[in-house]
């Protein structure tokens, strides 16, 4: 019955921020960071909080216009119910604001008519998620979920203001360095500012702030003197346009050596790791190496890796593995380096995902007419590879992984369904950019990242046990 | 079976999904739903956005999910797990 606090909170209260969306469709950039200035500075005005806008893909809290899908498993829905999204903190893509770029976006007040939405209105609410703050049922509190636009004039509803300085602190009152003694109308008229406005007398005095955080470095002093916050140029008052100067560009960010926070939520790597550099020709050693692919075929397992394979059968691992690749699987571009995702389908084909392309083969000879784009599966031009591929034995359906998304392929059309992707988090405890995953003939679901797994529990869709066992040990029995 | 009194469709079980009122897990597994389970996540949703709580998919109820709104969850992923986690899964 009030606001509600995601758990993860920022290490420091003096944040950065930067539009990454330099020409948002229709919209002037400079109104746009007027308004997102404008959204921030309701936060900063009741705590802590400070935000400086850079020009950089460092900075604390990314902005971005996006529409339909746009990577990151919770797509857009063109103009209607979807506005925005954003994410709690954390590292990687925490923080993060995305606004639904096929929405009317109004960049001044409400306009009468009731079409379009306020960006400053909805901006303010999604930066309310990147601070940490989760929906309110308080109606007309700012984190309330369903739209509402904003007055001119707007203060911070008392169940947000709560909420954001039990996070990080409120701001400190220029009457708090006074000593407090009973305000008396006649002889301190005006001895100093009229309390809050929106604190009513019977407003219970706000909590104390938390135990301050460590004490934030001071803030380095500006090499240059600090502009004010860029403001639309006046109407030019003579009627002959006149060009206008663009806004001025914001200060280019200069990556602040930040003691690495004590206590950040496990990071979340970007979502298109670049792949570790692989030594050729070197075989990989069995009791020391993460896997690229691994898939039951013919009810043995194959697990490979750069360009060899183990196989894994009734009596466990085979002798005289890992073999190359190659010796196995026919017409495999010459300048393989490495598998991405294997699956074997329920009519008994191999699937091998190679970078953008997949290959089909009927047992070790390559079906005609591949390799093929993975768009021919329906999955998005801007996929540059599948982490991992199986067909789940729960629902007898094939399922591909890539960075923070999956999407379930319908092989009887042959295209991926269309209510994916859908958030890698669905498959709780496993995270994300995985490296492999496949169904063993326990018909348990087992998930491999790095040099560890986890045994999965489909009826609960989670992992048995947070803690991943080590792969080499259970696997290839070092 | 008998037939459920309470007709509600995917694109409303998607959306009770998509914000928290529903297992988003069950998009997954396929879990069936009662229909009190339904009913249940239909109150919350109206609880929480402030319409007369029936139960039922009503017109004030519709005319909320056709409402602009962010797309975070409103039932945080934490209480989803402590609410569902301990469900005994139906096969």
């Amino acid at each position: 019955k009030r606001y509600s606090l995601q758990g993860n909170v920022w290490p420091t209260t003096n944040l950065t921020w930067s539009l990454r969306t330099m020409e948002p469709r229709d919209l002037d950039p400079g109104m746009v960071r007027y308004q997102l200035d404008r959204a921030l500075r309701i936060w900063s005005d009741n705590s802590r909080l400070t935000f400086r806008e850079v020009n950089s893909d460092r900075a604390d809290i990314l902005v971005y216009f996006h529409r339909l899908y746009h990577g990151d498993g919770f797509p857009f829905d063109g103009r209607g119910q979807i506005l925005a999204h954003a994410f709690f903190p954390g590292e990687g893509r925490g923080g993060d604001a995305h606004f639904d770029e096929d929405e009317i976006w109004l960049l001044g007040e409400e306009d009468a008519s009731g079409q379009g939405t306020s960006l400053f209105a909805v901006a303010a609410h999604e930066f309310g998620h990147s601070l940490g703050l989760q929906h309110s049922s308080v109606k007309g509190a700012l984190m309330y979920p369903w739209y509402q636009g904003l007055s001119p004039n707007y203060k911070l509803p008392d169940d947000d203001r709560v909420a954001i300085q039990q996070l990080y602190g409120a701001k400190e009152r220029l009457w708090a360095k006074i000593p407090t003694y009973p305000y008396d109308r006649d002889r301190d008229r005006g001895a100093w500012p009229t309390p809050h406005p929106t604190a009513p007398p019977t407003q219970p005095p706000p909590p104390p702030p938390p135990p301050t955080p460590p004490p934030t470095p001071p803030p380095t002093p500006p090499t240059r003197p600090t502009r004010p916050p860029w403001r639309p140029p006046k109407p030019p008052k003579h009627d002959k346009p006149r060009h206008r100067q663009p806004p001025p560009p914001p200060p280019t960010y200069r990556p602040r050596t930040r003691p690495p926070p004590p206590t950040l939520p496990p990071p979340r790597p970007s979502p298109a790791e670049p792949r570790t550099e692989r030594p050729q020709e070197v075989k990989p050693d069995t009791c020391n190496t993460n896997y690229d692919a691994i898939s039951v075929i013919r009810r043995e397992v194959f697990i490979f890796k750069d360009k060899y394979f183990w196989r894994i059968g009734d009596r466990g691992l085979e002798e005289g593995y890992p073999a190359e690749i190659q010796r196995f699987w026919y017409s495999l571009p010459r300048n393989f380096t490495h598998v991405d995702a294997v699956y074997e389908r329920l009519d008994k084909k191999i699937v091998f995902f190679i970078g953008r392309q997949y290959f089909v083969y009927d047992a070790n000879t390559l079906m005609h007419g591949y390799p093929r784009p993975l768009t021919d599966l329906g999955l998005p031009e801007t996929l540059d590879r599948v982490d991992a591929a199986m067909v789940w034995g729960h629902n007898k359906k094939t399922y591909f992984y890539s960075g923070t998304m999956y999407w379930r392929f319908d092989e009887d059309v042959g295209k991926v369904e269309l209510d994916y992707p859908r958030d890698m988090s669905m498959w709780r405890g496993v995270g994300y950019n995985v490296d492999a995953v496949f169904q063993w003939k326990d018909g348990k679901t087992y998930f491999f990242k790095g040099k560890g797994f986890w045994k999965f529990n489909d009826q609960y869709m989670r992992v048995e046990s947070e803690k991943p066992m080590q792969s080499s040990v259970f696997w290839m029995g070092c | 079976a008998p037939r459920s009194h309470l007709y509600v469709d995917d694109r409303v079980q998607n959306y009770l999904m998509r914000y928290g009122y529903l297992p988003q897990s069950d998009k997954e597994t396929g879990n069936l739903r009662t229909e009190e389970q339904l009913r249940d996540a239909l109150r919350e949703l109206q609880r929480y956005g402030h319409i007369p709580v029936t139960g039922e998919l009503d017109e004030e109820t519709r005319r909320l999910l056709q409402r602009p709104r962010c797309a975070v969850a409103d039932v945080p992923y934490r209480e989803q797990t402590l609410r569902w986690g301990r469900r005994k899964h139906r096969h």
